[in-house]
């Protein structure tokens, strides 16, 4: 219907300025229709400036930048409408360790009201987990679960700098 | 409503009859490339109606099926069953119209290398469309912003401004 | 040219055959015409298949075997024609910490030929440089060089484990 | 041919003249989201022909001019300028027609906010087809394979079969 959909906008609107402000800490972003006059088919258009920059095309934003942006996105539908689960498979691919820590501290936060599962090769990010899972393939292209401690999983992935020349 | 469990067997790379226990907050899935993490997400998505093969980064809905490996054979079914609590009463299956007022709700859906489907809601044979009639409105279900494949969250921001519509409607 | 076309499809194909198996450390993958008759304009197919798993569309792959087989390629060409530098940014992003170690040793060997540049956040591959070069914005808005040393640059992305919960 | 220096002024988020000193075999640049590491890599593209703003993530060419930030002033020009060591004599440099043999070759390429284009080759102001023409057969140049843009690496796969073959005979 219309107003749902008025209503679910503002509140993904309002929740997408203020979380962007929040995972960058500072700077703007916005959503808006293209043609407010045509609620029922207007396009959407979303514009991002993180703190310090100027305003300019998202096409120019840094990778991260991106992420940073979609997650924001994602967790304004979320927190409009929660859903009892929500599955992350690598979102944190781009991003360097200050923002995986970010995005690690945006799923905590949303988990006192849903169940979040992350898939991430980001030791950073596993250390959010209440609990890991480790699938690993011992017999070629057969899949299997093995179970993992923090501990384990950090060391399994710990970068052992390899001696460069 | 709380999803408790996931069990995959002969689904893409995960032959075997695999249990997955849910009940933490935040799981993290972990692994090296190629392992079978993202063919979970597979596996949920479609227990929960995905009908895109390409959604699934297949070429035919038969591609979920596992298809061997160099010492195994092709197995002859995909199945996965997802367990949820459901004490809030969230969800209201009514497999084939008759309501089931249990705590417990199991989906079950199985496809089979002749072709044929079958979908079960606590073990009650069901059509599909009760499995994604009865996931209407709890922000679940293939398409929704619950679940982020690989690689997707830059399209979010690449989409055109009908795309990005598209999904917002979907989502609301 | 007709010639030169052929000529170079066939090295390429051969070097990606074989830096497939070892980037893999086995498995099969090929890249051939879709109509051999018609040199001029055919199309060119791709098919990967990694050890131990059976032949499949290359869509079925998983992100970090795509990324592998996509790496195997461009050094196919490259081995065929090599250019006297190359630029590669964030090409080790969906990479886990092994596949990393191998797409670095490649670099490496290729680096006897031609200058590498990577762009990269992970540790590891940061190991491979011979010279890091930072680049940071302690002005909002302007980038700025900063020399990096690699003992610095570890720590600067080392992962604390962030206590969970 | 060899890289030895990349020099930037006013390109992107470049706003002072930065030198970059390349003549290791691997350089690795890092640093934070966002600080920059993917303009050199635009601004490498621009001074060696790319003509396509999309390609370097704009709506037109005049984005590559830094724009100002919250204390800064937009700048007047982009200016970038690449230096190659050229002692195997593999450039083979000829602005306006005019062969140019020295052992180092420096590539310079501007653009004013009025939209006016200033391309040279050791100083000597010429044309970009120059420029293009210099860097033909090198295996250097926009659009080559020696170039692996930030998220270009799963494209490669992604491509059609006629896709894959524009690339490769733009390769070849
Ligand atoms: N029907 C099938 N039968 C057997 N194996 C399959 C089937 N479909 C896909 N696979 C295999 O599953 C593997 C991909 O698994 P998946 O995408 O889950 O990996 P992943 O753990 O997410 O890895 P990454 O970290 O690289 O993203 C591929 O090697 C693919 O060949
Ligand atoms: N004309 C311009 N003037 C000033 N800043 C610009 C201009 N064009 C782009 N930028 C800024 O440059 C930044 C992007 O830089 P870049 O893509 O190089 O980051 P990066 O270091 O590669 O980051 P990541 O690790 O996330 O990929 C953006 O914040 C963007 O706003
Ligand atoms: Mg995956
Ligand atoms: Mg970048």
């Amino acid at each position: 219907s219309r107003d749902r959909f008025a209503e679910t906008f503002k509140a993904v609107r309002e929740n997408f300025q203020a979380l962007f402000r929040k995972l960058f800490g500072g700077g703007k972003a916005d959503i808006f229709l293209i043609d407010p006059e045509n609620e029922l088919e207007s396009g959407i258009e979303i514009v991002a400036r993180p703190p310090g920059k100027e305003l300019r095309s998202i096409s120019l934003l840094s990778g991260g930048e991106r992420a940073m942006t979609a997650i924001a996105l994602v967790f304004s539908f979320f927190q409009a409408r929660p859903s009892p689960f929500c599955v992350l498979d690598e979102v944190d691919a781009p991003l360097d360790e200050a923002n995986t820590g970010r995005y690690g501290e945006i799923v905590k936060e949303f988990s006192k009201i849903s169940q979040f599962i992350m898939i991430t090769h980001a030791k950073r990010t596993m250390a959010f987990g209440d609990v890991l899972y480790g699938v690993t393939m011992q017999e070629p292209g057969v899949s299997t679960p093995v179970s993992v401690r923090f501990e384990e999983a950090a060391e399994m992935i710990d970068d052992q700098p390899v001696a460069a020349g | 409503m709380k999803l408790t469990r996931a069990i995959l067997s002969g689904f893409k790379s995960f032959a075997d009859r695999t249990e997955f226990d849910f009940d933490a907050g935040i799981s993290c899935i972990v692994g090296p490339n190629g392992c079978g993490k993202s063919n979970i997400v597979d596996a949920i998505k479609w227990v929960l109606g995905e009908q895109s093969a390409k959604s699934l980064r297949g070429g035919e809905m038969r591609d979920v099926i596992f298809n061997g490996s160099t010492r195994r054979k092709p197995a002859g079914m995909a199945q996965v069953t997802l367990v949820f609590d459901n004490t809030d009463g969230v969800l209201q299956p009514a497999p084939n119209g008759e309501a089931d007022t249990s705590d417990t709700v199991a989906v079950t859906r199985r496809l089979y290398r002749s072709g044929q489907s079958e979908y079960l809601i606590n073990k009650t044979p069901c059509r599909l469309r009760d499995i994604k009639e009865m996931f209407l409105d709890t922000g679940i279900g293939a398409g929704a912003y619950s679940l982020i494949e690989q690689g997707r969250v830059s399209q979010l921001l690449n989409a055109s401004q009908d795309e990005r519509r598209a999904f917002f409607d979907e989502a609301a």
